[in-house]
């Protein structure tokens, strides 16, 4: 068995902001 | 030794994103659809539709504030982010307020974000 290489995997949400309204208008 | 650590490296030109399909793409190659579908089948989280409607020297030094109308809702939500980092924008892709440092730092090519850019954010879904 090879040892699999570490790669860095980054989750699809990790990319975009979470904008959630603190209140409402 | 670089002072460059702290920097996100899921920007970073050739990062592996995982879509929430499964199906690994590299961060430069990510398109509107990939995370249209992933916001589809993972539970809880949906795709919103941030406008920016002004762009600001921000009060903390080597900021912008970046202000939005969020969603449906058209909620008013600011945010404090340096110029380099990319936001993805409907059709148009990575999208910055500073794209040299963007290029820079990250080696990701961006367009440069303006004012009325739509740009895809993530919230929790509501329970109907």
């Amino acid at each position: 068995n090879v040892e699999p290489r570490s790669v860095a995997v980054f989750p699809w949400h990790s990319l975009v902001p979470f904008l959630a309204p603190s209140q409402p208008d | 030794a670089h002072s460059q650590s702290h920097l996100p490296s899921h920007f970073m030109k050739g990062a592996i994103i995982q879509l929430a399909t499964g199906e690994l793409k590299r961060v430069e190659d990510l398109q509107t659809q990939d995370f249209v579908r992933s916001a589809e089948v993972s539970g809880g989280l949906k795709i919103d539709s941030s406008t920016v409607v002004d762009i600001q020297e921000s009060p903390w030094q080597g900021f912008v504030t970046l202000h939005f109308v969020v969603g449906e809702q058209q909620s008013k939500v600011s945010i404090d982010v340096p110029p380099e980092h990319p936001f993805f924008v409907y059709g148009q892709g990575w999208s910055s307020c500073s794209p040299e440092r963007t290029n820079r730092l990250f080696s990701l090519s961006c367009h440069r974000l303006q004012v009325g850019d739509v740009c895809i954010s993530i919230s929790l879904q509501s329970l109907n």
